[in-house]
């Protein structure tokens, strides 16, 4: 599969969604294809007017219909019962990993792509329908820790 | 008149686009 399209500065808002896509592209293409629809359906919703981001949405399109044949036998792609379930538990997996290593004083960049990535997770999850209080919750706390440890980082500071 | 043709042209695709991710999810 080539290389996702360049969205539009229009749509700078769902560039996390495709980054995630991107590097899933091989590891989980699970992952990827749902990054990318819940990225296309949000777009939708930002900006189908201008022929920028016009092109871009057909050539999305365009290829989550590519992808959606190639992976005919995968479930988790043609189902969405399946999906939800597959992007839960990889979700999940990440999160709790994160915060294992928080817990354990382990702080690092991956701790924070961990964090990070479970919550934009946890948002693709909103494409089945409305998140359970406590995915909401571990949304929340995911994103929050991301960007607190980050933080911590940057300014050489220890988190707590 | 232009303007009721672009608005109606835009319309147009967004429903085409609309469609086709309805069609995709239940592919």
């Amino acid at each position: 599969m080539t290389d996702i399209p360049t969205c539009p500065p229009t749509l700078k808002a769902i560039q996390h969604y495709l980054k995630i896509a991107q590097e899933h592209a091989s590891r989980d293409p699970v992952v990827a294809y749902w990054c990318q629809l819940h990225a296309l359906q949000s777009a939708l919703g930002i900006d189908r007017k201008s022929d920028e981001s016009k092109a871009f949405l057909v050539k999305m399109m365009d290829r989550l219909e590519v992808m959606k044949k190639e992976f005919k036998d995968n479930e988790a792609i043609t189902n969405e019962v399946a999906a939800q379930a597959h992007l839960e538990n990889y979700a999940l997996k990440l999160f709790i990993w994160a915060d294992s290593q928080d817990r354990a004083s382990n702080f690092g960049k991956n701790v924070v792509k961990a964090f990070y990535t479970s919550g934009m997770l946890f948002d693709v999850l909103t494409t089945f329908g409305e998140l359970s209080e406590e995915i909401q919750q571990n949304r929340k706390y995911a994103k929050w820790k991301a960007a607190y440890i980050h933080n911590c980082l940057k300014n050489g500071e220890t988190p707590v | 008149t232009g303007s009721i043709g672009t608005s109606t042209q835009v319309s147009q695709e967004q429903d085409e686009l609309t469609q086709r991710l309805s069609r995709l999810r239940q592919m």
